[in-house]
């Protein structure tokens, strides 16, 4: 019952 | 042109070593304040972030900034070459198609060249915002390990929660259920064997555990590791190297539905 976001969810483009 | 001559190829191929399961293809970014690599793993849950600094090589020259786009397959296979006392020096034009790696032995008179061909990566680059973590664990690399590696026996996902009494790294599988709780722990005659936790607020995240096993991967690469958390973000796991250069991975957090 567990979902894991991508990485780019929490860090944006440069 | 880029010229830098690390002391001990024995760092770089650790580095890569270390890597190479996460990440196939990268850039390694060099400017004048040293060579740089972000990279995110195929299934974008991870990140690699690492940075070896101008002052970990001596000499360290690089006129303007170059992206040296390798696989990093080939480039262990020409590590794999290099004794691990070897000097290694990184040699690149200013619009390189190779990167030129220099092998020296300090004890005889063998000198090895390897030339690797470049790639041309479109990478996209992520900003990670500074943060202030809620809680900063410092504890032995090879604890780390063995922690993470006893619990994949039992579970897929392990629970990281950082409290004033301790952190506990625990998880539930099938055949049963498995916790290990490390409390603040001051060595005197052995400070690599310290556990410190600053917490400014308790935490409590879950993780898979493949990917921290993976991490560890870079456990030779420093006797400790730092764990930080905050709620809802990614892990930092730290492992420093000397001159304040760094291999960090970022993992995001299992979510409950």
């Amino acid at each position: 019952p567990f979902h894991q976001a991508p990485i780019t969810t929490y860090f944006c483009d440069a | 042109m880029l010229e830098a001559r690390l002391e001990q190829a024995n760092l770089l191929k650790k580095v890569v070593d270390a890597i190479k399961d996460l990440v196939q293809d990268c850039n390694f970014d060099c400017n004048d304040s040293g060579v740089a690599l972000q990279a995110m793993d195929n299934s974008h849950v991870a990140l690699v972030s690492m940075m070896l600094k101008a002052e970990s090589f001596s000499p360290f020259r690089c006129d303007r900034n170059i992206a040296l786009g390798i696989n990093l397959t080939s480039l262990m296979k020409v590590l794999r070459c290099a004794q691990n006392e070897d000097i290694l020096t990184l040699k690149a034009e200013d619009a390189p198609d190779v990167v030129n790696l220099v092998f020296e032995s300090s004890e005889s008179d063998r000198l090895s060249e390897y030339d690797i061909k470049l790639m041309d990566i479109d990478q996209e680059h992520l900003g990670i915002p500074e943060t202030e973590y809620a809680a900063t664990i410092t504890m032995p690399s090879a604890e780390f390990q063995r922690i993470c590696r006893d619990l994949m026996a039992l579970s897929e996902s392990v629970a990281i929660e950082a409290t004033k009494d301790g952190v506990k790294f625990s998880c539930s599988g099938d055949i049963g259920n498995g916790a290990v709780t490390l409390r603040s722990h001051t060595n005197v005659e052995k400070p690599d064997l310290n556990v410190e936790i600053a917490l400014s607020e308790p935490v409590a995240l879950t993780f898979s555990l493949k990917y921290l096993v993976n991490f560890c991967k870079a456990s030779g690469l420093s006797s400790t590791v730092k764990l930080c958390l905050s709620n809802e973000v990614p892990l930092l796991v730290e492992y420093g190297l000397a001159s304040n250069s760094y291999l960090r991975f970022y993992l995001a957090p299992k979510i409950g539905d």
